[in-house]
């Protein structure tokens, strides 16, 4: 999961 | 009405007025708008009631295998009101002339029959929010870690559409089905957009901006 680590990072923001 | 409240706010594409026009100033323009498209389909899948209750893995899993999808199907809903021009963005409209100059001609004739497909049903804007939806809760990822729980999801969804049917078009009892029997043209079509946009990556011309280029590798 690190290629991924945008996506990763956006659905763990809280907005 | 959830889904109808998660909608986004309309999208600009914003060409750069200084870039001469030209093949690679269209798609860097619209891969710009993708990377900030999927940035905002991201917040958007948090909406969708039941989404954030899947692990993060399943969350991931399901946006990777059907963001293409979903902004097709908005480029579609976008182009209803057209007559064979894609609506990419409020200020980015592609008629088949513009569409064949960026090499996008293909792409451009499987959107139209797409849009030509809604037309027909005259889908309606709570149609539309549903059937993206379940794009993604139904988007056949391999990576599925709580298939039970998407499952959940997708029937959820499937019985939003199928509630707004009976209640809106009594009418036409097979109106949820047809629907639904759309989604494999929509498939194919992201299928192929990926595949152009990730031999454009490839050859390495038009600049694309971190996000858009992680959803392409884990398509691919």
């Amino acid at each position: 999961k690190e290629k991924h680590k945008i996506l990763h990072r956006l659905l763990q923001n809280s907005t | 009405s959830h889904l109808l409240v998660a909608e986004p706010e309309k999208i600009y594409a914003m060409p750069d007025p200084t870039m001469p026009e030209s093949d690679i100033k269209a798609l860097t323009t619209l891969c710009d708008l993708a990377d900030r498209e999927l940035v905002v389909i991201i917040g958007w899948a948090k909406h969708i009631p039941g989404f954030s209750s899947l692990s993060l893995g399943d969350q991931m899993s399901l946006l990777q295998s059907a963001w293409m999808e979903i902004l097709i199907l908005s480029i579609v809903f976008r182009s209803l009101p057209y007559e064979d021009e894609l609506v990419y963005a409020e200020d980015y409209v592609m008629d088949e002339e513009h569409s064949r100059l960026t090499g996008l001609l293909d792409l451009y004739v499987s959107i139209l029959q797409l849009v030509r497909k809604y037309k027909k049903l005259k889908v309606e804007k709570e149609e539309f929010v549903t059937l993206k939806a379940i794009a993604l809760a139904n988007s056949d990822s391999m990576h599925i870690e709580d298939m039970e729980a998407v499952q959940k999801l997708q029937d959820a969804l499937h019985e939003a559409l199928q509630d707004f049917e009976s209640g809106q078009h009594p009418e036409d009892p097979r109106r949820a089905g047809k629907l639904l029997m759309t989604l494999p043209l929509l498939r194919q079509t992201a299928t192929k957009a990926v595949q152009h946009f990730y031999s454009i990556k490839v050859q390495g011309k038009v600049p694309m901006h971190k996000l858009f280029l992680e959803m392409l590798e884990a398509k691919v």
